[in-house]
């Protein structure tokens, strides 16, 4: 069982991994890795133990193969077709961000509920109502609902993607959804990043 | 000193906080606290020790009390002056974000190179173009730069904020940012939240 806390630092290391490998280094030791994301060396060694990776004393990991572990851990090496509901200012930044593609998260279908916005093509894929998400779902289907609608409309579009059967949601809307068991559901709060900005331009100010 | 772990989880606590205390609850358990962020409660007072909260045994933590102690230990008590640089989807999506307003970060200014979008006015302030970032801040002091660019224009435009004095920047574009030391970089890569909810999605299809 892999806990949290690790699940939730792998795309970080990974990420790193990734910018190593574009610039040819071969092999990165774990004070290197660890000192890029911001975590002590001993909690690297052991998140990645718990993959079952281990470097070689004195050499480190293996860039390629250890970003190759972390991949097929965190399931990128597999297919994730991705619908974003609510095409507004948020959903066209999202859709067309090349950093979900080079992980493997694939835009298959794009909704919203505005008359004036289905039709249009983003990345070329049309936007349409969300009526049409059943026979969308029937033809490619979706593993992950992106949420980019106002608050209001949040806990009715997660209940139509849950009730489609799609059962991991992404919810960007500044609203608590309840979900049946079975369910995960991730909420992004860019607020968190500017809070964290804030506490050391603070602790910065009082030094 | 506060390890970057606890500063990170704060927000986390808050935003449950602020849940209750709208809810109108008077004190909340640190089992309660810690398994609506998904800790364990041994880490959440551990983390809340840092900040020199402890609650009550038997009775928990006053949610006002704690919501103000941290509030104050992240610095948001204070005023945050904001300025958003590139104002295309994202920008605008952030920029009409009401999760920044009541954490006390304040848009101040918006800045985009394209001649096409200097004048409009999103929330109230015209978009400027980035050459009078100085004049700008000269009359209204920036804390926090967000860079909403392309992943080309984004180190320029990191430098022309280091420049103006400004030492706190949270980074969109996909791209490495190279600062002198002193000032405090964060990078946000929406795919993270994808890669956590794939993990367990693929867990789920295994089990
Ligand atoms: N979590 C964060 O950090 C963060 C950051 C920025 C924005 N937001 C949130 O993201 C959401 C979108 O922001 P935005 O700036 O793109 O807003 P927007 O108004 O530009 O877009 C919202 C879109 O949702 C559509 N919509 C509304 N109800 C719908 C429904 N029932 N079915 C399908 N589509 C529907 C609208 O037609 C509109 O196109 C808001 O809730 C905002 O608060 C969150
Ligand atoms: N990190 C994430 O999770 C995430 C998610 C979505 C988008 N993005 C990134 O955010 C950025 C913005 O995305 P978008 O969809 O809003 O793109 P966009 O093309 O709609 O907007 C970019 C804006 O930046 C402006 N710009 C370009 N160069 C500039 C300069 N030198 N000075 C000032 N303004 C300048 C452009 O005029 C344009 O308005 C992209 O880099 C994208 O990859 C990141």
């Amino acid at each position: 069982e892999i806990p949290d806390a690790t699940v939730a630092r792998l795309p970080e290391y990974l990420r790193t991994l990734s910018r190593l490998a574009e610039d040819g280094v071969p092999s990165v030791s774990s004070e290197e890795l660890a000192a890029a994301v911001g975590v002590r060396s001993a909690q690297l060694r052991k998140d990645l133990s718990h993959l079952g990776s281990y470097g070689v004393r004195g050499v480190g990991y293996d860039v390629e193969t250890l970003a190759l572990e972390i991949s097929r851990a965190l399931g990128l090496t597999e297919d994730w077709p991705v619908a974003i509901v609510g095409m507004g200012n948020l959903g066209h930044a999202l859709a067309s961000y090349s950093g979900f593609v080079t992980k493997g998260f694939r835009i298959v279908a794009l909704f919203d509920d505005d008359p004036a916005l289905v039709g249009e093509r983003v990345v070329d894929i049309a936007i349409r109502p969300l009526a049409e998400l059943d026979d969308k779902h029937a033809v490619d289907p979706i593993s992950i609902g992106v949420i980019a609608t106002p608050a209001q409309a949040a806990q009715a579009v997660c209940d139509r993607l849950v009730g489609a059967g799609i059962s991991s949601i992404l919810n960007f809307a500044p609203a608590v959804l309840s979900v049946p068991a079975g369910v995960d559901v991730r909420r992004v709060d860019l607020s968190t990043e500017l809070q964290i900005l804030a506490f050391h331009a603070q602790r910065k100010a009082l030094a």
